[in-house]
């Protein structure tokens, strides 16, 4: 059976980080 | 028209297709929008964490990592934004512990890492994810849950302090035992508390609520055990900080209630197998207060019996109720300041903090340990509830 290929490891930004990345306007924002 | 062959099980692979455009449509359904005493009653445990996995599955298969990637970013921040809309509500913090960490394990068990593979069935070893590492996704969840479990805390804490004292000090259970003449009317029965004053039922009746609810979303039973240990060190603490501050509380008869009431709490942890979970042991140190409360206080005998038996109180807390223990009646005599002494002369080597109260702030570090599960994805149905039928079962 071959060998799996390996697994390509996605960096993953910070929760902080991705606070930013807001996709949707935060309503409750002020 | 073309035939609609209802698939068998078998044919899926247990993932859900769905279009980037969907994205948002996913996690405002699932997330932002999902009530969990709505359709989410009714739910299989976990069932939105194994939702957003599957999904997650299908954007892997295709190896595209802006979808993993936007997918995750997506997930993540809605159930913070959820839990910032609705942080002080116990049932929607509970629900998305529950889920974020059954999300979290699914990322291990389908992560092809060995270690995470010892209980998969051959079909969930095919299943893991084929093309990325998400490890540090992993981390980032593992933050995210710490965060929650934080919050659930909190929730848990606002609504049991107000119990804390009138349950498990004011409120007297048993009767007659403060030593008060019995009035022309039987004193109330022990359920019958003032309007408004809470009793140790009260106490029990919200850690029951408390436990039906996480049991109820599918939390993992080692993070229960952690809740409950969290919620005993709170409901003790409370309780010895005001025995310590209330000369009113310290008496012989008080004694006796408190350990009336810890046999309660311990009962309960019985009654729910969590003998083990360190909760019992968070007690330890008002259960030694309220036996101070009713040892003898004279010789130097009992002296030493003190000293061996406060072992988790500090030496401040010990002449402290030494100081406020009032005798119950005139024949009693109050504790001798020579006693005092003897006491504060054979603690003097120990090594302690001077701090009189406990901190009831104080979280213990949680920890989210691996927990497999044995559910099958490809059986997995969507609820019509769920208002998901932009994805495609694959």
């Amino acid at each position: 059976r071959p060998l799996p290929r390996p697994r390509i490891l996605l960096k993953a930004p910070t929760l902080a980080e991705m606070e930013e990345m807001n996709l949707f306007e935060d309503e409750d924002s002020p | 028209h073309p035939v609609n062959i209802p698939r068998r099980e078998k044919d899926f692979q247990g993932m859900l297709e769905y279009k980037k455009e969907d994205e948002l449509k996913l996690v405002k359904n699932l997330i932002l929008e999902l009530k969990p005493r709505g359709v989410a009653v009714n739910l299989i445990p976990g069932l939105p964490a194994y939702i957003l996995f599957m999904c997650l599955r299908h954007a892997d298969y295709l190896n595209d990592d802006q979808k993993v990637r936007s997918l995750l970013t997506s997930v993540i921040n809605s159930i913070k934004k959820i839990l910032k809309k609705r942080g002080d509500d116990f049932e929607t913090v509970s629900f998305w512990l529950a889920n974020t960490c059954r999300f979290l394990h699914c990322l291990k068990q389908y992560s092809g890492d060995e270690q995470f593979m010892k209980y998969n069935t051959p079909k969930q070893n095919d299943h893991c994810l084929s093309n990325f590492d998400l490890a540090e996704y992993r981390q980032v969840l593992s933050d995210l849950a710490i965060q929650i479990y934080q919050q659930l805390i909190k929730c848990m804490e606002n609504i049991l302090q107000p119990m804390i004292v009138s349950g498990m000090l004011e409120h007297e259970t048993i009767q007659g035992v403060s030593g008060v003449k019995p009035t022309g009317l039987r004193k109330r029965t022990s359920s019958i508390a003032d309007e408004g004053t809470y009793t140790l039922d009260s106490i029990l009746r919200q850690l029951s609520s408390f436990h039906a609810t996480m049991c109820q979303h599918g939390t993992d039973p080692e993070l229960i055990k952690q809740v409950v240990k969290q919620q005993f060190y709170i409901i003790g603490a409370v309780t010895l900080n005001n025995l310590l501050l209330r000369k009113d509380m310290c008496s012989w008869s008080k004694g006796m209630q408190i350990r009336y009431n810890v046999s309660q709490l311990e009962e309960w942890l019985r009654d729910k197998n969590l003998m083990v979970c360190g909760a019992k042991e968070t007690l330890e140190p008002l259960i030694q207060a309220a036996q101070l409360l009713q040892v003898k206080k004279k010789t130097d005998e009992d002296a030493e019996a003190i000293c061996s038996m406060c072992n988790t109180l500090t030496t401040a807390q010990i002449v402290k109720v030494l100081n406020l223990y009032t005798p119950v009646n005139a024949f009693e005599e109050r504790v001798s300041v020579t006693f005092i002494r003897t006491i504060q002369n054979r603690l003097r080597d120990r090594k302690e903090s001077p701090q009189l109260l406990l901190d009831t702030k104080t979280i213990y570090p949680v920890t989210f340990p691996f927990s497999p599960s044995s559910l099958a994805l490809e059986t997995i149905q969507i609820p019509s509830s769920l208002s998901l039928g932009f994805l495609t079962r694959v």
